[in-house]
């Protein structure tokens, strides 16, 4: 473990706080794609049901549990309990040009090829896409409420520390992770546009709107 | 260096 690590996962935890936090105060999930949390249950579930087999640390574990169980539990928000605030007809990617691709790429790329392998990198290749149903939305609308770009900053900038953190244990320990690395450095990609309107603007105390 | 196989990260 290493700083740049412990903050991006930390960031990673803060987001879904602030997630929920706009969910339960606003009682609404307005402007939240279902598509991407569907995507995050996705990950999770292929990535994290190694703490089963596999045991790293009390952190790594509660972690896991944690990012499961919050990422269902914000599903369930959305599709019961805040259902009349959801608008599926704003949130229209096509969720299989992601899934599709990312099943071939993992069947193609993987560490070794047995299906928790597969899975392990099938879930990379989709975390590292899964936010653009919701950038994509973000798009359509033109704006977000302040939370909601708090809760995609958040998101962001915890892939983005992963990125030191690599740089950090190829010196360290010696090891890298391509897989990771390189579907670490397209998800960051992805939030460029957005970082720059949310550090210029929302920062700054303006509304967040894109240019029309 | 070597791919690490134990998947320690989040």
């Amino acid at each position: 473990m290493n700083l740049f690590r412990l903050l991006g996962d930390l960031s990673h935890l803060a987001s879904i706080l602030v997630l929920l936090h706009k969910i339960q105060t606003s009682r609404s999930c307005r402007g939240i794609s279902f598509k991407t949390q569907a995507l995050y249950v996705a990950v999770f579930v292929a990535r994290y049901l190694d703490l089963f087999w596999r045991y790293i640390s009390l952190y790594n574990s509660a972690m896991k549990v944690f990012f499961i169980g919050s990422s269902c539990y914000i599903l369930y928000l959305m599709k019961y309990r805040y259902r009349p605030t959801n608008d599926p007809s704003i949130d229209t990617f096509r969720i299989e040009y992601l899934l599709v691709p990312c099943a071939i790429l993992s069947l193609i790329f993987n560490y070794n090829f047995m299906p928790t392998e597969i899975l392990w990198s099938f879930s990379i290749f989709l975390e590292s896409v899964a936010i653009l149903p919701q950038l994509f939305m973000l798009q359509r609308t033109g704006e977000a409420e302040a939370i909601t770009t708090h809760y995609l900053a958040a998101l962001g900038i915890y892939r983005a520390l992963y990125i030191p953190n690599w740089i950090y244990r190829y010196f360290t320990e010696g090891v890298i992770d391509p897989i990771a690395v390189t579907a670490g450095i397209v998800q960051t990609g992805l939030y460029l546009d957005f970082f720059y309107v949310y550090f210029t603007k929302v920062l700054q105390g303006q509304k967040f709107e894109l240019p029309a | 260096g070597s791919p690490p196989s134990s998947h320690d990260e989040l």
